[in-house]
């Protein structure tokens, strides 16, 4: 049975999406049956993988707001290993049409339930806010990676974050762990980025994940192609690090 | 009477509160009066312009949905000519707890009518996100002001913001023009962001403004600070690209 992962952090730009796809990637070159799911209306993660907006028929919007079933959604990417179930811009309406809908956090646990059997990872890509949609991916997920900027306001935001996933544990997913905290963009010349991961490694303190990924202009060119980091630049320091978090969470898996 | 200007874009760290603070500090600085509107729930606004989470007792929220008048809310900030309306964590509430309310969208423009006199501009930060909190900024402004970053994602998101844009325009605000598109976080030396520059100046024509940010980590070290950049390092690159920007729209203005 696999492990659903949400890729979460409300701060806006911090690499949430260049994480799913990389991660994800990595995962699927390490042999490794992945599934991708956007739960984000910008849609980043599905045409970072490939899919052109227009291509897109029906999308993750279509399971969660119309109950269309997951299996008709999911698409192919480059990768053999590696699907994705793509999002598109009607998910800015889902926000507002599931108020109603009673148990409305459990729509996409529900969903999965019925593909997660054939894959061994579950990489959910969540918006930068902590609505329903990114509710829904908490209370899907097992874990939840936390991407982050060393910069003064994404240290702001994460107190915010962690009062959301112990509200998300009393109220729907009392299983829910911290994978861990994977700094993104990092810049080891500047103090600021030095200084703010010596203040997250105090407040997260063994939550920390060893692998730091670099500012790598690779990294933000790789989505105009539509491919992920180790099609577009095996070579590149983006790829390297994104092949050493997919060993090293593979290694935390195993452990435990 | 003064003009207020949304600052908009809903891809995530695009440089949009850096724009509001730094923006709203040097037209202060220029002898305008300025009025900051936070309607982030993540306040960084509100804590980059010195005002700590804690000390907030009425923030923008409390307008919003209790009625409060705006003016109980102003705040005082390191520059004389510059106030602030202060954000809090409620405003993530806000979404939901306004869905009822009939012409919720203009919620903000009816409450900023009583104040907006006092200010020659009113700059008002929006989260990443289509939602009715950036809908109501959007409403009440004359001008949106785009931050972007020269990165594939952030050229993606573009044509949904412009249909937004259009969408307000036809419902709500018939008057709603594009102040410009501000390029943030600039970095010459990529062929990345001189490709994507290149693809906005055709996308946008008329609309960019000359004045480009640079990436500059003083830009970023100084909301660790609570100060904006023209205080924190007035000699930064990052201070002279805000004062030129401020100068530039105050041109636009008079000419307009
Ligand atoms: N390690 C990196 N080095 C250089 N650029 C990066 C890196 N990681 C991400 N980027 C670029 O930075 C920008 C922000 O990253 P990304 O879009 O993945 O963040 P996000 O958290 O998903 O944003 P949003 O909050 O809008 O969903 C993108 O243009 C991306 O290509
Ligand atoms: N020109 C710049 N040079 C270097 N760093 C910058 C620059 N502009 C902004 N930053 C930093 O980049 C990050 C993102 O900027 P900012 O938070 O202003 O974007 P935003 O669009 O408001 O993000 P959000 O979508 O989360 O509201 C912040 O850490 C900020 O300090
Ligand atoms: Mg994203
Ligand atoms: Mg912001």
């Amino acid at each position: 049975m696999g492990k659903t992962i949400a890729i979460a952090n409300q701060k806006g730009g911090v690499g949430k999406t260049t994480t799913a796809i990389n991660l994800g990637a990595a995962l699927a070159a390490a042999d490794m049956k992945v599934l991708v799911v956007d739960m984000d209306a910008q849609a980043n993660c599905t045409s970072g993988l490939g899919t052109s907006k227009d291509c897109v028929q029906k999308s993750i919007y279509h399971s969660l707001v119309l109950d269309e079933p997951l299996k008709g959604i999911i698409l192919d990417t480059d990768l053999e290993n590696l699907k994705l179930i793509p999002a598109d811009k009607n998910l800015t309406g889902a926000v507002v049409e599931l108020i109603e809908v009673p148990e409305r956090e459990f729509i996409l646990k529900r969903l999965l339930c019925h593909v997660a059997g054939q894959f061994d990872f579950v990489i959910v890509d969540t918006p930068p806010s902590l609505n329903v949609l990114t509710l829904n991916a908490l209370v899907a997920a097992d874990s939840v990676l936390i991407p982050i900027q060393c910069e003064y306001f994404a240290l702001e935001g994460v107190t915010d974050l962690l009062e959301t996933l112990n509200r998300v544990r009393s109220n729907y997913n009392p299983d829910l762990s911290i994978l861990g905290v994977v700094l993104t963009m990092f810049d080891e010349r500047t103090n600021l980025a030095n200084q703010v991961r010596a203040d997250l490694k105090n407040f997260f303190s063994g939550k920390m994940l060893n692998t730091v990924i670099p500012r790598n202009v690779r990294l933000a060119e790789a989505p105009s192609f539509g491919k992920p980091i180790i099609i577009y630049d095996i070579r590149s320091k983006g790829a390297e690090s994104y092949v050493n978090l997919a060993r090293e969470i593979l290694n935390h898996e195993k452990e435990s």
